[in-house]
């Protein structure tokens, strides 16, 4: 429903939220030159980096399954944001593409 | 409208 074919260069990825932050930078957003929100920013103590598996310069196509195709940078983060925030999962799963492979 | 400098907008978490 909606979830893109996984391609070679597509990875799920489940973040465990096992730190106080998620610890990830993101930039881009619709209609912006960078159409999906990219991680620039892996920052050491927080869950993502502990995780092992986010990179910088991967693209992130969903979060827990949410499409962040065609939403804006605020949209995609405040995606980003109540994920990590609720307390329905202990874990973030994202569907991130590394482009340069 | 033109595309904005994303730049501009890097959200940390």
């Amino acid at each position: 429903t909606g979830s893109p074919v996984q391609g070679p260069t597509t990875t799920l990825v489940r973040v465990l939220k096992n730190a106080s932050t998620l610890g990830i930078a993101i930039e881009g957003g619709a209609n912006t030159r960078q159409p999906l929100p990219r991680i620039v920013t892996i920052q050491k103590g927080g869950s993502a980096h502990s995780c092992g598996q986010l990179k910088v310069g991967q693209v992130i196509l969903e979060v827990n399954g949410i499409s962040l195709r065609g939403r804006e940078h605020k949209d995609a983060a405040r995606i980003i944001a109540e994920a990590f925030k609720t307390k329905e999962k202990d874990h973030i799963d994202f569907l991130v593409v590394d482009p340069g492979l | 409208s033109p595309p904005k400098d994303y730049e501009d907008e890097v959200t940390f978490f």
